[in-house]
């Protein structure tokens, strides 16, 4: 139904009211006395009469904040951007106030209520700023009323101060609502996938500040209050801007304000490295599963990570066969990942048939066909796919040979089912195929851990054993493009890249790809030197 | 090795979404709680002056460096944020006390001449923020009720 | 190569590396991590002077 010039104007009437009463001495000094003035108010005027008339009471106020954020910076100077993105503030603080306020108080300890008008308020809000951006962004009108003001591009800045300023008020520790601490930083969390870049990305650099901004990393995996739901509500947002800058940075196009966006996550993800790496570590696979094959520091970046309470042996003091014998090579990585859902059930059952008994010589063959996507050069696999049958299969791998009372090495692993998974598709696959398989093994050399030395003992064995050189020159290639990238590089990329190049059973130098142009024959050098 | 990929069917309008709202890109201040009684109004400086502050400068070591003056602007002007804690405490390991009906910080001139249960008496310095100098006062009654 | 990361304006100082750098952080479009008076810190209520 349309809003009714009485009910808008009951609304703004309210909401001006309370703008003058939520910044005096007294307001600041007993907020619920000020709130408990502003609800008789509205009940005077009928604004909380019901469900649905609380819906359109601060649906009006969010599109009132709105409008006069775009009416104040329609036409800022530059110089007067300070000055007018505080007027703005001055509207939409008293808003978030006037919201955190009866979220706070409403009904008692009935704590349902409470989180049940949170929802509908983020609810609003996103849904306006969704509106807003189909129509300034991408020029459809919908259901915009024809009688609001035409406002020209779309402005993300009140919409970013609400949630923010929304976000630090009820996130602060408060006794009257702890008890419901996890559900609000859900419906926040909630909030937050709902205004991902992908569905606004006129949004975009906002949503990213909002992620990145200090007070919802410390919400989130600082001093959480449930760390591995908030931890893995933090892993999923961080995937939803994983890929929508994807596409971008795997067809190479950075124009100005990709290369901005791709810098802030950088800098959001190297803050997540330092300071919560676990999080990196554990989701490892499904982030990764994300980044485009071709963006090798950023991959480095998650891969790189490691428990904060290890101290990683010097990569570069070790010889192999001591690489063996380190305890936490034998440990079993923390991954939060359910192994089994990670590929079709049908893929899944023929893989495990062929595992257990080595006989489909024929399901040797059709495996490509699993991955196969399109003939399309350069999109012809589902990198998806490859990820998943390389992690499933080392998986599996490990388990058997630990069932038979053995460690990982190099002699373990070899000349079994696994081990013909992995060779076959080497050689059955194209160039652009062995590729992503290789990445896919790559993407396993991390820290200390069973998985980095079983992956690590694979390469090495598939270059021992390798028929064609061009398979050896394509090993040689993923390692060295993740070695060569700017830091950081992960331990167990190093430790195998070690191994590589001075184990004598590699011959590695003898290789005529090591010497293809003098620039490359240089560059191996100069990592070589920093190596060994 | 694997070449362009092809765009995705959004990428153009994801990308002139992104280019529009490169101009509007988020300031600092939109996340920060507002101050109004001195708000923040960033300047552009020389390129020669220091873009970030000293890496120390988030310890007390560092605040304990600074003179009370600068240590009372922080106090007053930078409400409600760390600095102020800090500038709080290092003024008070520099022996000044808060008065929390004046809102001002006093430090003993000397000795006071009685000290009871309730109070202390006698010569004080204290910064008027109003006059913004430091002033001293003479048979002063510094209650402890009245002490932060 | 790469972006150096050393560069982004992050204080990566391997002494200090038990502090976290979430608590300055300045956001993704900081050169700079938060300067002490952009932090927010519980004061007692007679600070709040103004």
């Amino acid at each position: 139904e349309e809003d009714t010039p009485e009910m808008c104007g009951k609304v703004e009437t309210i909401l001006r009211d309370w703008i003058a009463l939520c910044y005096t001495p007294m307001a600041q000094k007993e907020p619920q006395q000020a709130l408990a003035t502003m609800i008789h108010l509205m009940h005077e005027q009928g604004v909380l009469a019901t469900d649905e008339l609380i819906t359109r009471f601060f649906r009006l106020c969010t599109e009132l904040c709105i409008d006069v954020g775009y009416r104040l910076l329609k036409n800022e100077p530059a110089a007067l951007t300070t000055v007018v993105r505080q007027r703005c503030y001055y509207t939409l603080d008293a808003f978030v106030k006037l919201t955190c306020l009866m979220v706070k108080h409403s009904d008692g300890t009935q704590h349902q209520t409470k989180i049940n008008l949170l929802k509908k308020v983020l609810n609003i809000v996103t849904s306006v700023l969704h509106t807003d951006h189909e129509v300034m962004v991408y020029g459809t009108n919908g259901h915009l009323h024809p009688a609001k003001i035409v406002r020209g591009d779309f402005q993300a800045m009140p919409y970013h101060r609400i949630i923010i300023i929304m976000f630090n008020e009820l996130t602060t520790p408060d006794s009257s609502l702890e008890p419901i601490a996890w559900p609000i930083l859900e419906a926040f969390g909630q909030a937050f996938f709902i205004l991902q870049p992908r569905r606004c990305p006129g949004f975009a650099y906002s949503w990213l500040d909002i992620i990145g901004h200090r007070n919802v990393i410390a919400r989130l995996l600082g001093d959480s209050v449930d760390p591995l739901r908030t931890s893995a509500m933090y892993t999923q947002l961080l995937i939803c801007h994983l890929k929508f800058l994807a596409p971008f940075l795997r067809s190479l196009e950075m124009p100005k304000s990709v290369h901005q966006l791709y810098k802030g996550t950088l800098r959001v993800l190297l803050v997540i490295l330092h300071d919560f790496p676990e999080l990196l570590c554990e989701y490892h696979y499904v982030i990764c599963d994300t980044i485009p094959p071709n963006c090798v520091q950023l991959r480095n970046l998650v891969l790189s990570a490691y428990p904060r309470n290890m101290r990683l042996p010097d990569p570069f003091a070790l010889t192999y066969k001591q690489v063996d014998t380190i305890p936490d090579m034998a440990t079993e990585p923390k991954m939060c990942l359910n192994i089994n859902a990670i590929m079709n059930a049908e893929l899944r059952a023929q893989l495990d048939n062929y595992l257990l008994t080595r006989s489909s010589v024929d399901f040797l063959q059709r495996l490509p066909s699993f991955l196969t996507i399109s003939s399309l050069p350069g999109n012809k696999y589902n990198t998806t796919v490859v990820n998943a049958i390389v992690l499933y299969v080392g998986m599996r791998a490990i388990e058997t040979v630990n069932k038979k009372g053995q460690s990982v090495n190099i002699h373990t692993i070899a000349h079994s089912a696994f081990m013909d998974i992995f060779q076959n598709l080497t050689v059955q696959l194209d160039t652009e195929g062995r590729y992503l398989v290789f990445n896919a093994i790559a993407n396993q050399l991390r820290y200390p851990n069973v998985h980095t030395h079983y992956f690590s003992c694979v390469f090495l064995f598939l270059f021992q054993h390798a028929d064609a050189p061009q398979i050896k020159e394509q090993i040689t290639r993923i390692l060295f493009e993740r070695l060569v990238a700017l830091r950081p590089h992960p331990w167990g990329l190093l430790i195998t890249f070690i191994e590589l190049i001075t184990g004598p059973q590699y011959d590695f130098w003898a290789n005529d790809f090591t010497k293809c142009a003098p620039e490359i024959e240089r560059l191996f050098q100069n990592v070589a030197n920093t190596c060994v | 090795p694997l070449g362009r990929a092809p765009p995705i069917e959004d990428h153009d309008k994801h990308l002139n979404a992104l280019e529009m709202a490169l101009q509007r890109i988020p300031q600092p201040m939109d996340s920060e709680r507002p101050r109004s009684y001195l708000p923040k109004m960033p300047c552009t400086t020389p390129a020669f002056y220091p873009q970030q502050a000293p890496s120390n400068s988030d310890s007390m070591e560092y605040y304990l460096r600074l003179s009370p003056e600068t240590l009372f602007f922080t106090f007053y002007y930078m409400e409600g944020s760390r600095a102020q804690l800090i500038a709080a405490k290092a003024l008070k390991k520099l022996s000044w006390r808060f008065h929390t009906k004046y809102l001002m910080w006093f430090q003993r001139h000397e000795e006071p001449k009685q000290i009871t249960d309730d109070f202390e008496e006698g010569t004080y310095i204290y910064f008027d923020y109003e006059k913004w100098s430091q002033r001293k006062k003479e048979q002063f009654r510094f209650e402890y009720r009245y002490l932060e | 190569l790469g972006t150096d990361l050393t560069t982004l304006g992050l204080n990566l100082n391997l002494n200090d590396s038990r502090r976290h750098l979430y608590t300055t952080f300045g956001g993704p479009w900081a050169d700079a991590p938060c300067r002490t008076q952009d932090l927010d810190a519980k004061v007692p209520e007679e600070y709040l002077t103004n």
